[in-house]
């Protein structure tokens, strides 16, 4: 269940997608046993400038991200623009069965973007 | 020769998140023990969508640590006994004339690398009818098998007072050194003896908790949050 993905230069500013992981639709829901899915969400959008700039509340932009989106206008033929990526994000812990019948609760880091940025 | 077969991607993405095969599903005579969902709930992703890394107002949940236990860790394990296995002895042994038991937990799943922080075997006891009601309480002993049968090494006693809530001891160590992996499979000898009287008890069931920390997949260690 996610956000239409937009295409190549559409879709506005580079910010978090909504998109919702389902164990049944990736085939785990045999062996995890909760949660269901999660809000796992993605990154998508423009890193072309001012987009790049570090918007109120948002993610501080690398000055690399910066420059490189700056060269990009002058002459878009010497490098692409910066990438639109996970700049915060947030652990889940997943309990599920394992091959020898055990009950495991694992604790996995960076399995939700709470926030991007163009770096 | 043929070279060895590439992991396919769902292979290679499940051991990305720490599992060497993808799990055949939930076995059909194993519900799913109340601590884990305690446990589970501590950390509900809903919550933390709402209010991120907290519980409650004020309650930080520190990365890579289990609350509700106290330990440092990122996997916990309910592991069931495969199969208690009763002896009763004679009067000469420590239990008397009461039934030992021996137990064994796989821990085979357990990979080389995680650091074991916590190992509470839990068992729960039921009081032979006959003599329910032991005066003075018990002892309970968890001994390491010894080659062929019966108790080798006592690794530790513990008084226990009531049968009617589970029993609870810590492995950690006793049964391996704190600062080593934990074994592939762990065998060991329980008795229970009475203090007093001659009551003695069955084992129902008896159950394993290891949390354990994967430094691999604990990175606020190695890059704190500024």
């Amino acid at each position: 269940d996610a956000e239409p993905a937009v295409g190549r230069g559409l879709g506005g500013a580079c910010r978090a997608r909504r998109l919702y992981v389902s164990f049944r639709e990736v085939g785990w829901h045999r062996w995890v046993i909760a949660p269901r899915g999660f809000l796992a969400n993605y990154c998508q959008g423009q890193c072309s400038l001012p987009a790049t700039l570090p918007g109120p509340g948002g993610p501080p932009a690398l000055n690399h991200a910066v420059l490189r989106a700056l060269m990009h206008s002058a002459i878009p033929s010497t490098t692409s623009l910066p990438c639109c990526v996970p700049a915060r994000l947030s652990p889940i812990s997943v309990l599920f069965f394992d091959n020898s019948d055990n009950v495991v609760l694992r604790h996995y880091e960076d399995m939700v973007v709470d926030e991007c940025g163009c770096r | 020769a043929r070279a060895p077969v590439a992991p396919g991607p769902a292979a290679t993405l499940l051991q990305a998140l720490g599992l060497r095969d993808a799990p055949q599903g939930a076995p059909k005579s194993r519900p799913v023990p109340p601590v884990m969902w305690r446990l589970f709930r501590r950390r509900d992703p809903q919550e933390a969508r709402t209010s991120p890394r907290r519980t409650s107002p004020g309650a930080i949940l520190r990365p890579c640590h289990v609350e509700e236990l106290g330990v440092a860790g990122n996997i916990v394990r309910h592991v069931l006994d495969r199969g208690a296995r009763a002896q009763t002895l004679g009067p000469t042994s420590p239990t008397g004339q009461c039934t030992e038991w021996t137990v064994v937990f796989d821990l085979s799943a357990v990979e080389p690398e995680e650091l074991p922080s916590h190992a509470r075997l839990e068992m729960r006891f039921a009081e032979a009818e006959a003599t329910a009601g032991a005066a003075g309480g018990w002892e309970l002993s968890v001994g390491r098998e010894a080659e062929g049968a019966g108790t080798g090494l006592v690794l530790l006693r513990q008084a226990v007072a009531t049968l009617g809530t589970p029993v609870r001891v810590e492995l950690l160590g006793a049964a391996w050194a704190r600062n080593a992996s934990a074994p592939r499979s762990l065998r060991l000898v329980l008795a229970l003896r009475p203090r007093a009287s001659g009551a003695c008890a069955s084992l129902i069931e008896a159950s394993l908790l290891l949390v354990t920390l994967d430094p691999r997949l604990c990175h606020p260690l190695a890059r704190p949050r500024r």
